[in-house]
C-alpha cells in the first residue's frame, strides 16, 4: 500500500475557461484567442500579464497544499496545471472550490 | 499515403486538388492546404523524410515562406545537438517541432530508453511520422524499399506546413508508443499557442469524461478557431467503445479502402485460405509448423505461441532454430507489432509465415521479413488442426494487389457507438475515413530501417480527416471548425456493412464516410461555439457553475443536450414527444430553398417545421424536428437520417434514438 509520502502525477483544472476568472480587461485582452488569428501574440505585454495572473493562482493552490513546483503550467487551452502530489494533496485540491477537477495521470497510447 | 488520395477522389478532375490550384508541390503552383499549419501530437517527427522536405529532388526551394502569423518555435536544444536537425527544422514545411516529457519522467527517463538524438522531437517509433505525413506530407514522393512497388505517396493536404509537437514516447523494442496526459496538454497548449490551424490527435482517450483534460484542452482549442481530429479508438467492434466523445472535436472512425492486397496459403490436404498478403514471392511447399510446438525450451508458452521477436522479449529469442529453419510458422496475432512475427521467424531460420488472428479483427497486409499471409479467427482451428498432422506442409502463395476492391467497409477494430458521454443524446464517431492498411512515412529506427510502412487504426484515419480539414480550412477561412466538421459529416457515404439506416451501421460510421469533393460545397452547415457547449455540460455532467448555466439559459441556450446544434441527431429517450432544435446557415453562393425529408425511424413519427427554408447566401434559420412514439419496439434503438435537399445538395444528418419509457 502506498504510503502518505507516495507522490503521482496530477493534472488540476481550474476552471473550464481561462478567462473566467481573469480580473483584467477581459475586452482588451482578447489574450485567450491565440489561435489562427494571427493579430494575437502570446509575447503582447497584456497576454504575457494574463498568463502570469494564472500561474500565480496555479501556485497559490500549490503552496496552500505544500505542492512543490508544477511540471507544467496550461494557460491557453486550459487553465491548470501538472504537479507531482499526495493523495491527500491531491484530495485538498479536489475540495477547493476554485479547482474543476483533479485528475490522476494514467498513460495513454496511439490507435 | 499510396493510394487513398486517389480513392477520396482529391486527384480527380474536379477534386480538392485541382480547385485549389495543383498538388505539385512548386511556386508556380501552390496547391492543397497552402498556408494552413497542422499540430500533429504524436511520437515526433523524422525530419529527413522526404515528405517533410521544403526542397524539390534538386534541392531548390519550393515554398515561399512561412504561413503569416504562425509563431511555432523549434527546440532549440534539440538542434543543437542534432546537426541533421538544423538542416531540416523550421522549414516552411516542417514549421516547428518541439517535445515534452515531463510527465514520462523528464529527460533522464529518456536517456535510459533511447539514444541521444531521441531527447528531442526526433521519432523514434515511427507513428508520428506516418500521421504526420497522411495529414500533411508533400505530393509524389517516392517510396523506397519494399514499398517501392506502391509508386509515390501524398499527404491528403500537401501543401500545408507540419507543426510536431511530441509527447509520446517508445523504447528501442519498438513497442507502442505511449504517453501521459500531463504531456499531452502541455502539447495542445503550445500549439494553440503557436497558432495551428488543425490538431492532429492518434491517441487513446476518454469514452466518458467530458471533463477530461485533453477533452477540455481541446474545447479551448476549438474556441480559439482550431479544428482537432481525434482518433475513435481501436477497441471494436464491440459496441460502445468509442473515445473522444467530446462534441468541439472531430472523432474519426476507420474504414477499409479499395486498395485490395490478397495473399493465400493452400496446404498439403489441398485446402487453400485466402487473407490479407504483400508476399511478392512464394514460400514453399515446406513443412509446416504450429509456433506452440517449436519453442525454445524455458521460453514462455505463451509468447511462443504468438512468435514474439527477440526485440520484444529483452532480447531474448522464443522461436527455437532447430524446429524452425526451413518450414513455414503458423503464428498467433497477439500484443506485438505483426511485422516482428515474421523477424521472429526469420530469425529462426523459417521461410513462410501464415499469420491467424486469435479474435475477430482486421486483416492486414504488412511488409513481412518472410512471406506471409493473415488469416480470420475462423480459420484457426483448421490450421491448428492441420498443422498437428504428420508430414504437415504448406505454400504462402504470391499475393496480388488490386485496386477496385468494394469499399469502404468498418475496420473491424474500429471503436463504435453508442457513447458513454452525453447519457445518449450525442453520436459519436462523428464520421470515417481510411484507415487500415495506410501507406506513409515513418521512422526508421522502429521499422526495421525502412523509411515507409504499413499501419491500421483510427491513428490511421484522424489524419486523413485533419488533412481534409487543412484543404476545408484554404478554400474557406471564414469558416469555423464547427461549420468544416458539418461539411465533412452532412456529405459523408454509407460504408457498405449493411442498411444504413440500421442503428448498428450508424454507430460505426457516424455521418458516413467522408466525401471532400462534396464537403466543398455543402449547402448548408450546422454551426456551435464554445457557450453551445458549455450548455450541452450544463445538460450532462458537473463542472459548470450553476450561476453560468442560467446565464446561459438566460441567453437563449438549450440545456437539454439533445439541441446542441450538432449535424447529427441523438435522442437518449423518446417515451411520447421530443422535439430537438437545430439552426443551419447557407454556405452557398445563391438563395436556395431546401426541402426536408427522413427515412429510416421505423414506429417514430418524425415531423420537421418548417419542412422547407429558404435561405439567401448566409442566412441562417432554425428548424424543429418531432418525434412521436407510434409503435416502435420499448426499449428499442432506432436509426435513420434527416436530409435536406435544393436539388444540388444532399445535407444529411444521422438520427439514432431509442424508443419508449
Amino acid at each position: 500500500a502506498p504510503d502518505d509520502e507516495t507522490t503521482s502525477t496530477y493534472i488540476v483544472q481550474m476552471t473550464l475557461d481561462p478567462v473566467a476568472t481573469y480580473d483584467g480587461d477581459v475586452d482588451d485582452l482578447a489574450a485567450t484567442r491565440v489561435g489562427p488569428d494571427e493579430t494575437i501574440d502570446p509575447e503582447a505585454p497584456e497576454v504575457l500579464e494574463y498568463t502570469d495572473h494564472l500561474q500565480e493562482q496555479h501556485r497559490d493552490a500549490l503552496a496552500d497544499v505544500d505542492g512543490g513546483e508544477p511540471l507544467y503550467d496550461y494557460v491557453y487551452a486550459f487553465d491548470g496545471f501538472a504537479a507531482e502530489l499526495t493523495e491527500a494533496q491531491a484530495a485538498d485540491l479536489a475540495a477547493r472550490p476554485d479547482v474543476v477537477a483533479v485528475t490522476e495521470d494514467e498513460k495513454v497510447e496511439v490507435d | 499515403t499510396s493510394s487513398t488520395p486517389s480513392f477520396l477522389g482529391l486527384d480527380e478532375p474536379g477534386g480538392l486538388w485541382e480547385q485549389l490550384g495543383g498538388a505539385a508541390g512548386s511556386l508556380r503552383e501552390p496547391g492543397a492546404g497552402e498556408d494552413i499549419v497542422i499540430g500533429v501530437i504524436d511520437s515526433g517527427i523524422w525530419p529527413e523524410s522526404r515528405s517533410f522536405s521544403d526542397r524539390d529532388e534538386r534541392g531548390r526551394r519550393t515554398y515561399a515562406g512561412r504561413p503569416f502569423g504562425f509563431r511555432g518555435d523549434c527546440d532549440a536544444a534539440a538542434a543543437a545537438v542534432d546537426d541533421s536537425w538544423k538542416a531540416s527544422l523550421c522549414t516552411p514545411k516542417l514549421i516547428a517541432a518541439q517535445h515534452f516529457n515531463a510527465g514520462w519522467g523528464g529527460d533522464e527517463a529518456i536517456a535510459e530508453q533511447l539514444p541521444w538524438e531521441f531527447l528531442s522531437p526526433r521519432d523514434y517509433n515511427g507513428h508520428g511520422t506516418h500521421t504526420a505525413s497522411t495529414a500533411g506530407g508533400n505530393h509524389g514522393v517516392a517510396a523506397t524499399g519494399a514499398a517501392a512497388a506502391f509508386g509515390t505517396i501524398s499527404g491528403i493536404a500537401p501543401r500545408a506546413s507540419i507543426a510536431a509537437y511530441k509527447a509520446l514516447w517508445s523504447t528501442e523494442d519498438a513497442s507502442t508508443a505511449q504517453g501521459y496526459p500531463s504531456d499531452l496538454v502541455a502539447a495542445v497548449d503550445q500549439a494553440v499557442a503557436d497558432g495551428v490551424d488543425v490538431i492532429n490527435y492518434s491517441v487513446s482517450g476518454t469514452t466518458g469524461n467530458l471533463l477530461d483534460p485533453v477533452e477540455i484542452a481541446f474545447m479551448n482549442a476549438a474556441d480559439a478557431g482550431i479544428f482537432v481530429a481525434a482518433s475513435a479508438g481501436n477497441s471494436g467492434p464491440a459496441a460502445g467503445t468509442v473515445a473522444h466523445p467530446s462534441p468541439w472535436i472531430t472523432t474519426v472512425a476507420a474504414g477499409t479502402h479499395d486498395r485490395d492486397p490478397v495473399g493465400s496459403a493452400t496446404l498439403g490436404d489441398g485446402s487453400r485460405y485466402s487473407g490479407a498478403s504483400l508476399a511478392a514471392t512464394a514460400a514453399g511447399p515446406a513443412p509446416l509448423v504450429d509456433s506452440a510446438t517449436v519453442g525454445l525450451p524455458d521460453a514462455d508458452p505463451t509468447l511462443v505461441a504468438q512468435c514474439y521477436a527477440a526485440v520484444d522479449n529483452g532480447g531474448v529469442p522464443v522461436l527455437d532454430p532447430a524446429s524452425v529453419a526451413g518450414k513455414i510458422v503458423l503464428c498467433d496475432r497477439g500484443v506485438t507489432p505483426r511485422v516482428n512475427k515474421s523477424r521472429a521467424v526469420a530469425e529462426a531460420g523459417g521461410i513462410g509465415m501464415i499469420l491467424v488472428n486469435t479474435d475477430e479483427n482486421s486483416l492486414n497486409a504488412d511488409f513481412h521479413s518472410v512471406p506471409t499471409v493473415h488469416l480470420a479467427e475462423t480459420d484457426r482451428a483448421a490450421l491448428k488442426a492441420y498443422a498437428a498432422t504428420e508430414g504437415a506442409t504448406a505454400t504462402v502463395n504470391v499475393a496480388t494487389v488490386g485496386d477496385d476492391a468494394p469499399a469502404p467497409y468498418t475496420a473491424a477494430f474500429s471503436s463504435r457507438g453508442p457513447t458513454q458521454a452525453g447519457g445518449g443524446n450525442l453520436l459519436k464517431p462523428d464520421l470515417m475515413a481510411p484507415g487500415q492498411d495506410i501507406l506513409a512515412a515513418v521512422a526508421p529506427p522502429g521499422f526495421n530501417g525502412a523509411g515507409f510502412g504499413l499501419a491500421s487504426g483510427t491513428s490511421m484515419s484522424a489524419p486523413h480527416v485533419a488533412g481534409l480539414a487543412a484543404l476545408l480550412a484554404d478554400q474557406h477561412p471564414d469558416w469555423s471548425p464547427m461549420m468544416i466538421k458539418s461539411a465533412l459529416m452532412t456529405t459523408g457515404s454509407d460504408v457498405l456493412d449493411g442498411d444504413a439506416t440500421d442503428p448498428a451501421v450508424i454507430f460505426s460510421q457516424g455521418a458516413g464516410h467522408v466525401q471532400p469533393t462534396g464537403a466543398a460545397d455543402p449547402g448548408l452547415v450546422y454551426d456551435n461555439d464554445v457557450n453551445d457547449w458549455l450548455a450541452f455540460l450544463c445538460g450532462t455532467t458537473q463542472g459548470v457553475e450553476e450561476a453560468a448555466c442560467d446565464a446561459l439559459v438566460e441567453d437563449g441556450h438549450s440545456l437539454d443536450p439533445s439541441d446542441l446544434n450538432t449535424p447529427s441527431i441523438a435522442v437518449d429517450r423518446v417515451s411520447r414527444s421530443q422535439t430537438v432544435t437545430r439552426e443551419v446557415t447557407n454556405v452557398g453562393d445563391t438563395a436556395a430553398t431546401y426541402t426536408a425529408s427522413t427515412t429510416g425511424l421505423d414506429g417514430i413519427d418524425v415531423t420537421v417545421s418548417p419542412s422547407t427554408l429558404t435561405l439567401a447566401p448566409g442566412e441562417t434559420a432554425s428548424f424543429t424536428v418531432t418525434f412521436e412514439y407510434a409503435g416502435a419496439s420499448v426499449n428499442a434503438t432506432l436509426g435513420g437520417y434527416l436530409t435536406w435537399t435544393d436539388g444540388s445538395h444532399d445535407v444529411r444528418s444521422p438520427i439514432v434514438l431509442r424508443a419508449g419509457d
